[in-house]
């Protein structure tokens, strides 16, 4: 019953002792206290219904359930704590892993996650999505960049310039994430940075989602001709996502500084042996 | 010689053809990773040169391409080793450094020789039994410009003598 936290001078992530969930984030700075739950789901892809021949595949995203299914409802939990890192491993499953993660003096929480190889033995093919569950009252709103240039507001089930008859309710409200979601109630802000362009949502007030992984067995009749299936057992996958909690006035500022490392992070080369210590402006 | 148009022109077709997980055949995605792993090996060449005439010192470079999921057979297996560390942003950048390493204590130097805060961390039971341990350090890069640290395994007798070292008086 005792509290699993991880935390530096800026941040603190909460952790639910009895399903080993993340369920809240606070920013000691500015001091904001978000209660988030975030796991793991995966919607089962279409192989074509009723309503349409039409399946899931590389180009299309047609989940056959509104619902996503939780991979796990809980997850096994191991925190280590050493003076420069604070981490939180959970574990998911057999295919999904996550290490929750928070340097010293960061002020953004790492999310590591390892997902794969998607097992499809049951005969559905999977769409693995990593959702945040928040109480913002965002109004059916929320925000997405187009390659960190201009970042756009999304309504749900609604297009600026058509009346839209939004006929898939999951897909029809995906767009792409090139390096950053976010949601704010107009105070607060919780922005997701991503390591890759994703797909992402908001399907319900104060929820956001990002795919990270997908594995299907049915092409999508889109010229390719081959299901999104790799041979083998399968391929795995590991991706960061970024969190950042901020009030408004500042959420800006931290994010697109953010992104900057994360985009033109420094690059390693090592070498062997000893050698000359050098600082090149 | 150093060379990066072919990584450029792997670029452009991936590019041009969209070449995104599952949008094409299996055979053309391998042809995809081919292009791109022929272009990147004179690019590695490229930067090396680059490395070797700023600093003005000729050195065989590594390149951890599998750092990402925890691989680096250098850092992994060496005694001692550097880290050169490129900034590409134009303002200095605090960042922190996770290397594969095998079990074991390191001593870490600055680029003025100072010793920094390290710490060997376990990674969890799911990944590879192989790759179980990674180095920590907190490293600081220029603008536009790169740091190189040092990094030293720290054997019984070393590292019985880095104490001695350390608990000394300054004047000595």
């Amino acid at each position: 019953s005792h509290v699993l936290a991880i935390e530096n001078e800026h941040l603190r992530a909460t952790f639910d002792p009895d399903t080993g969930l993340l369920m809240r984030i606070e920013n000691m700075d500015q001091n904001l206290s978000l209660p988030v739950n975030q796991g793991f789901f995966w919607y089962t892809a279409n192989t074509g219904d009723a309503e349409s021949d039409q399946a899931s595949g590389a180009y299309i995203f047609r989940p056959t359930w509104y619902q996503p299914q939780p991979v796990s409802r809980w997850a096994q939990i191991h925190l280590v704590k050493t003076a420069l890192v604070q981490e939180a491993h959970q574990n998911f499953s057999a295919w999904c892993s996550q290490v929750v993660r928070l340097y010293q003096g960061q002020r953004h929480l790492e999310l590591e996650w390892t997902v794969g190889p998607i097992p499809v033995e049951d005969g559905w093919g999977k769409e693995v999505i990593s959702r945040f569950k928040t109480g913002l009252k965002t109004k059916g709103q929320f925000y997405t960049d187009s390659n960190g240039r201009e970042i756009l507001k999304r309504r749900r089930d609604y297009r600026p310039t058509w009346r839209l008859n939004q006929t898939e309710p999951v897909a029809g409200n995906y767009y792409p994430v090139n390096t950053r979601i976010y949601i704010t109630d107009g105070n607060m802000q919780l922005t997701v940075l991503t390591d890759r362009s994703q797909g992402g949502s908001s399907l319900k007030d104060g929820s956001l989602e990002l795919m990270v992984h997908r594995r299907l067995l049915v092409d999508d009749g889109r010229g390719v001709g081959e299901a999104l299936m790799e041979s083998g057992t399968g391929e795995w996958v590991r991706g960061r996502h970024l969190v950042l909690l901020d009030s408004v006035k500042e959420a800006a500022a931290s994010h697109r500084l953010l992104a900057e490392k994360v985009v033109l992070a420094p690059q390693l080369v090592l070498a062997q042996g000893d050698g000359a210590l050098y600082h090149a402006p | 010689v150093g060379d990066s148009t072919p990584l450029k022109e792997a670029m452009a077709v991936l590019q041009h053809h969209d070449a995104v997980t599952g949008t094409s055949r299996q055979h053309v995605a391998n042809d995809y990773a081919r292009q791109l792993a022929v272009g990147w090996g004179p690019c590695e060449v490229l930067l090396s040169n680059a490395l070797a005439r700023l600093s003005g010192s000729k050195q065989n470079f590594s390149f951890c391409r599998e750092l990402n999921i925890s691989i680096c057979p250098l850092s992994r297996k060496s005694a001692r080793f550097q880290v050169t560390i490129y900034n590409p942003l134009g303002r200095k950048v605090d960042w922190i450094v996770r290397l594969p390493v095998s079990q074991g204590i390191f001593l870490v130097k600055d680029p003025n020789g100072k010793t920094v805060p390290s710490n060997v961390v376990m990674l969890p039971s799911s990944y590879s039994k192989e790759y179980q341990w990674e180095l920590l350090f907190s490293a600081s890069m220029p603008a536009l410009g790169f740091s190189i640290y040092s990094v030293a395994r720290m054997t019984g007798r070393n590292l019985q003598a880095h104490k001695m070292q350390s608990s000394s008086p300054k004047s000595n």
